[in-house]
Formats: C-alpha cells, structure tokens, sequence
C-alpha cells in the first residue's frame, strides 16, 4: 500500500500508521457518541458534522488523552496533604490549527463503593497550572478548587479556560497541572484519598482545520 | 470487495456495492471501530442520450452529444460521486489517545454523470 498508504493516513490526520503499544480502553462516552452516529438513519438525520452534539461544542474530534505524570514530594504539607501528583498530558497529536472546543479532566478513584474522608472532615482538591518538571507557577491562583464531603470512583472537571480556546500553538505539545488533595477539619486520621486514586484523564474536543475553513474537498 | 455481479449489472452510471474491510488493509490492529464500512463506488456509463435518472450536468449532457458525433475525439463523460456521507471512526492515534474523529465524503450515496 506504500505511498497511497502514507498519503490517506495523512488526509486522516495521522502522520504514520500508529501501532498502538498499551491501548488503554475506550472511555464509554467515546463509545456512546460512535454508536450513536452509527445508529443514525443516514443521510438526512446526519449530525451537524462540525459538531459535537453530546457535550453541546463545536468540533470534529474528540480525544482522551492518558496522564503521564508522577506523584510529587508532598513539600510543606499544607493542612493535611494526602496526595500531591503531576497530571502531565502529552497533546504532540494535535495538528497545528486545531482549536480546542472542550476540555475535561477525569479522576478515577479505586473505591467502587463511595468512599468518604474520616467523618466530620472534608477532603479538598486544588489543581494548579505546572511546568512540566511539576512546579506549580508562582503566585498563580489554582486553576480549580473544591471541597468533597464524599470521594466518588470518578471526578470530572471542566477545564475549557485551561486550554483557552484558542488554536493550540505550535510547539505548545503538552498540558501540565499539579493535583493535590488534603483533608481538613476533625481528627487527623489516615488520608484514605491517596492510596484510592487509580488514574487521570483529559478529554478534548477541537474543531480541526477543514470544519473551520469551511467544508474543503480534497 | 464487491461482489461478484448477479445477473447482468447495469451498464448505467449507478452507485456500486463496496464493503471496505480495515483489517484487509492492516489497519485493524489500530481502528477500535467500525471493522469496516459500506463505502461503495460510482461505475457505469453516461451514454448519450443521457437518461434523466443519471443526475447529470449540463456540461455532461453536451458532452456526451459531442462523443456521439465524435467517439473518438470526445469521451463519454465520467461517473462520479454526487452525494457523499460521513462516517465516525474510533481508533488509536500515534500516541496511543484514544480518537473519535468525524470524516466527511466517506460513503458514496449518489452518483451522476
């Protein structure tokens, strides 16, 4: 297949043909979106093609990306610090003019069951802009902060002004956030949310280059 | 693949079955899904006078007046897609993300001449 190969994988929007090493599995709302389409009688009830109806965006892609971050030192523990992690996602696959449209982060927690702080505490969650080495960036405020009276197995964030909807610039290949989660109030008692957190994830919506220059042929 | 004919096809320009199979192409090890899709082709000829279900232009219709007074210096004119579909595909991209993508003029609905 050769030359014809590389050229339609390239009109896919891929630069070679990608030969997946640890596939992680397919989030439900990705599959929830694919049979929908599917299922859609075709032509006429077609979606709006440079749209993404389930979340209510513009765009004609939606990618999950796996964090590739580290747990951090906890520094000076702040209150009680339970857990302090770099959530790293690699974005090197979006093509240059691509502009993200949504943006969403997902905790997953091991406990299937809810699993609360020590009662009569509360478990809070900060989530700061980084560099990629994990340093948070001086005196900025956290991007996102929140308070949980209750752990559930999976969190999610919006996180659109992260990525500030505009085009993603060349170069600018990677989002780096530091997590951390400490427990306040009652008692001290085991911080239960750090050995719980099982994964994160970023979901991103964006709206490539042939939805916004209208619908090229090629 | 298509499938072998039954019967004699018509020789007209019409959309023609083409079921496209990632996995005959090696690419079922990075497409989740579909496995496939009916992609279907344009075939047949635009012969003058051209019919009116041939969904043809203008230009094709002077065209082929042209090749029947002057087969060998004009073609007939060609068959192609006139109405397209999109299809989503799911599939892994090359840094192991998991992608839904929206590919538009994937499937080929309507042919004319």
């Amino acid at each position: 297949l050769g030359p014809q190969e590389t050229s339609l994988l390239r009109s896919l929007g891929l630069s070679a043909k990608p030969s997946p090493r640890s596939p992680a599995p397919v989030p439900p709302v990705l599959w929830r979106i694919f049979h929908k389409r599917r299922t859609l009688p075709r032509p006429e009830a077609a979606p709006e093609p440079c749209r993404v109806e389930e979340f209510n965006v513009p765009g004609n892609i939606v990618r999950v990306f796996a964090d590739q971050g580290r747990f951090l030192p906890a520094g000076q523990p702040q209150g009680r610090l339970c857990l302090r992690k770099l959530l790293f996602f690699n974005l090197s696959a979006l093509e240059e003019g691509e502009r993200p449209t949504l943006a969403q982060l997902e905790l997953r927690f091991q406990h299937s069951s809810y699993h609360g702080p020590s009662p009569g505490r509360v478990l809070e969650l900060r989530l700061y802009r980084a560099s990629p080495r994990g340093l948070p960036q001086p005196g900025r405020a956290p991007l996102l902060e929140r308070s949980l009276v209750q752990l559930r197995k999976s969190l999610v964030f919006e996180l659109s002004a992260a990525l500030s909807g505009r085009a993603v610039p060349p170069g600018r290949d990677s989002l780096a956030l530091v997590l951390e989660m400490s427990e306040s109030g009652g008692p001290g008692g085991p911080c239960g949310s750090s050995d719980a957190f099982a994964a994160a994830s970023l979901l991103l919506v964006t709206l490539g280059r042939q939805c916004r220059a209208g619908r090229g042929r090629r | 693949s298509a499938p072998s004919p039954a019967g004699t096809p018509s020789p007209l320009c019409k959309p023609r079955r083409l079921y496209i199979s990632f996995s005959d192409v090696g690419w079922e090890n990075w497409i989740i899904a579909p496995q496939g899709y009916l992609a279907n082709y344009c075939g047949g000829e635009c012969p003058f006078p051209l019919a009116a279900e041939l969904n043809s232009t203008n230009h094709a219709v002077l065209q082929t007046m042209v090749h029947s007074l002057d087969p060998q210096g004009t073609p007939q004119p060609c068959c192609v897609p006139v109405r397209l579909s999109p299809i989503s595909i799911l599939y892994y991209d090359n840094s192991d993300n998991v992608v839904l993508r929206h590919y538009e003029d994937m499937v080929v609905d309507e042919c004319g001449c």
